[in-house]
């Protein structure tokens, strides 16, 4: 078999025009780094779950990306976090929405697959099953970062410019990708 | 919106998400990213896909089980499964973003409507792959 992984950070207006050298190779050594983590596991015969879950997990850890901590910020100035997993062998699948206090929300969906009888949980009831299964918990404020928040202030601008939430203008046709992707 | 699907040396592959979601989202909005079929999808028989992208179009188009029953009904490379619901299912009626698929032999693919998408492969056939912008 010809073993691999493949990888996604994210799309959106991404042009050389709005990208400075150095962040471009601070994205590509973000995304050397996930490949590294995930590649690692299965060269050395290990399970295609663990290096998704590795791979994910350095994006989750990285600024960066919205994901874990460098997540956006919702219109009330938190964060709220999803993520699914699933595996092609066996169709199982697990998901998880709304998380709030869960450091990584990946982790918790493959615990919903793998321990629970359910296939997606949210909310207050995810954070719940998280703490019975021993993952780590955060305070929300661990997933802020100065860029998203700064982003959180110009979409907040926009909205009251235009006094709509940005659930209308996700719905919009005019809508910007620009707006939901950074 | 992060993403990764892989192939191990026993052939399974497994697809997975995580995301914060939207900016200035209200009402517990939730995307495509933790729904099963829309923002992931796995099957041997098929393909794995990670999706980002606006995911109310995601969720409507199923996109990424939509995918792998392309490859799997129609008997698609998944290269032509991903671009035409990426190009000519999502993009006229504007839906964007992209998504990264594999199948079990380990090929990939990483179709995407919008500017950019920071994306990157590895396998043990094709070695290291990064790319972000189109054309690359």
């Amino acid at each position: 078999v010809n073993f691999g992984l493949v990888i996604h950070g994210g799309a959106g207006t991404i042009t050389r025009e709005n990208m400075t050298p150095e962040r471009e190779e601070a994205f590509k050594a973000a995304l050397n780094a996930a490949l590294d983590a995930g590649y690692a596991i299965l060269e050395a015969g290990g399970e295609s779950m663990d290096a998704v879950i590795a791979a994910i997990q350095v994006m989750e850890e990285e600024p960066l990306f919205n994901a874990g901590r460098g997540s956006v910020y919702t219109f009330d100035g938190g964060h709220e976090l999803d993520a699914s997993i699933m595996h092609g062998g066996l169709l199982d699948a697990g998901a998880v929405a709304g998380v709030r206090t869960v450091k990584s929300p990946i982790q918790l969906a493959r615990e919903v697959m793998e321990n629970s009888r359910h296939v997606m949980l949210s909310a207050e009831g995810a954070a719940e099953f998280a703490e019975e299964r021993g993952l780590e918990l955060v305070e929300n404020s661990y997933f802020n970062t100065e860029h998203r928040y700064e982003q959180l202030q110009r979409a907040l601008e926009l909205l009251r410019e235009e006094d709509r939430t940005g659930d209308q203008i996700a719905q919009s046709g005019t809508w910007d990708p620009a707006f939901n992707m950074g | 919106t992060v993403g990764a699907v892989a192939v191990d040396q026993r052939g399974n592959i497994v697809a997975g998400t995580s995301t914060g979601g939207m900016t200035a989202k209200r009402y517990n909005r939730i995307g495509d990213a933790p729904i099963i079929g829309a923002g992931t999808w796995a099957d041997n028989a098929s393909c794995g896909v990670s999706a980002t992208g606006h995911g109310e179009y995601f969720i409507r188009y199923n996109v990424s089980a939509q995918v792998c029953s392309r490859v799997k009904y129609l008997g698609e490379s998944i290269e032509e499964a991903g671009a035409h619901v990426i190009h000519n299912v999502l993009l006229p009626v504007g839906g964007t973003g992209g998504v990264i698929i594999m199948d079990a032999q380990g090929n990939f693919s990483m179709p995407f409507n919008t500017e950019g998408m920071y994306r990157g492969a590895r396998t043990q056939r094709e070695g290291t792959v990064i790319g972000i912008y189109q054309q690359e």
